[in-house]
């Protein structure tokens, strides 16, 4: 049986992909089956594993024309799988609009493979459209990222509406798996700052884990690699793997 | 007469907004009349100069509910107003998918605005939905804020062409008013990696003045303030300065 989670937040450049990508890789590294799901049409989960995907995307797997299994592609990491997105992707917001059950198109998609992961990560768009209500209608719980920046404090209540909403409406079982701090610089007033009202605002919800700020991060994906393949000893790799243990120990 | 500049990049988090509320701030203490029109649901470019509108905000502007010069709002600059965004906006999309004319709604809502302004900016969304679209139909030229980072590289060819479509079929006389680059960090290698990459993309559509990566930039907004208020002597503030000189010397 698989847990499905959701890298979410509509604030952009928070750390989503780049969580997505390390965060997955750490856990297959601990030789658990995980699967990456993209369905934002930057597809940056995707390009920066190193895979392109011409046709059978997320997106053939959500309408129909492609079963899923048939969309999964290997990353070269054992126990690593991604079900890649490309930009037919962008249509789909305005496609699915008046179409009948628009918030489970990726429930439905991903029933199939539950039984063959057991992490599933859906990393999502920076917008509250839906794609994302896609996602959060899909998944059992939700890892927020927060940049240790200023405007990421803004859209945090917004978030929380939306995911409280979809748990009402469209998904009962919908929890916080964690709020993940990320590009923490230990030198500036700002970054600790932000820590301080994220943890004031969340209290224990706040994973222990902090991502800081390592520029191996943002180098791995130029060469298609999670960091922990790119510089296993960087900052970046380690923060990413104590971040895999911790979940796996919550939900074990 | 006024140029209408939107600053767009579906990419999130390369400083699209940082570039409304600095470079308008500059031009603004240049002694030009300047509006920030911000048309993003999560409204930092309002919230990050101190202004919380509750209603009369672009939403009502562009569905005709209040006229556009009732919703612009005072910044404690001379020079500088804003027409703020709010949550409400978030619906627009969806709302406007069968609207008459969906993609003018912003032009006709900044029509009246036009002759009170030198420049009018255009903060957007980190997508290139109906919102962006609005914009840079009703835009004469666009600024796209490029983070100095790996994936910031990835999305340019499909900002290109959604750039090209809407100059085809919606507004023939949009001009790219340059590609700017941000966050630059003189110490990395991946910085000066991109930068190499944006200028053989680009060639002289690269702005000459480039933003350096500078906490004061991230902790302006905190205190209601661009970086020019906040510490005017800060490599951010002088970037931006410079940024603001070279626009007004390629209009004049
Ligand atoms: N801890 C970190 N240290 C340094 N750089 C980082 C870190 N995390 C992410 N980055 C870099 O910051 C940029 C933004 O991160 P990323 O693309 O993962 O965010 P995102 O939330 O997925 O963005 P979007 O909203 O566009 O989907 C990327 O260039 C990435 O490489
Ligand atoms: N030159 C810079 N140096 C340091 N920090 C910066 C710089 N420019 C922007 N930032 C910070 O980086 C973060 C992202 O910038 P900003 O919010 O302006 O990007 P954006 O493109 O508007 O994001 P979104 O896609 O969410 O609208 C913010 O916290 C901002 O304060
Ligand atoms: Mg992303
Ligand atoms: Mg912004």
């Amino acid at each position: 049986m698989s847990k499905i989670i959701a890298i979410t937040n509509q604030k952009g450049g928070v750390g989503k992909t780049s969580t997505a990508i390390n965060l997955s890789a750490s856990i297959a590294a601990l030789e658990k089956k995980v699967l990456i799901v993209d369905i934002d049409p930057q597809s940056n989960s995707s390009s920066g594993l190193g895979i392109i995907a011409e046709k059978d995307t997320i997106y053939e797997a959500m309408v129909g024309i492609t079963p899923p299994e048939n969309c999964v592609v290997n990353s070269y990491l054992p126990f690593l799988d991604v079900l890649p997105a490309n930009i037919n992707l962008v249509g789909a917001e305005v496609e699915f609009v008046d179409v009948q059950a628009r918030e489970f198109k990726l429930k439905n998609a991903i029933e199939p493979l539950k039984d063959k992961y057991e992490y599933i990560f859906v990393d999502c768009p920076p917008s509250l459209g839906l794609l994302t209500l896609n996602a959060l209608t899909a998944s059992d719980s939700v890892i927020i990222p927060v940049q240790c920046e200023y405007f990421a404090l803004e859209g945090l209540g917004q978030l929380l509406n939306t995911i409280n909403q979809v748990k009402k409406n469209l998904n009962p079982d919908l929890m916080i798996e964690g709020v993940l701090l990320t590009m923490f610089d230990t030198r500036l007033r700002l970054s600790h700052q932000v820590v301080e009202e994220v943890k004031k605002y969340f209290g224990d919800k706040v994973f222990k884990s902090i991502i800081h700020r390592n520029v191996r991060i943002s180098e791995a994906p130029s060469h298609s690699k999670p960091v922990l393949l790119y510089d296993a000893l960087s900052k970046g790799a380690l923060d990413y793997m104590a971040l895999a243990e911790e979940i796996i120990k919550n939900n074990s």
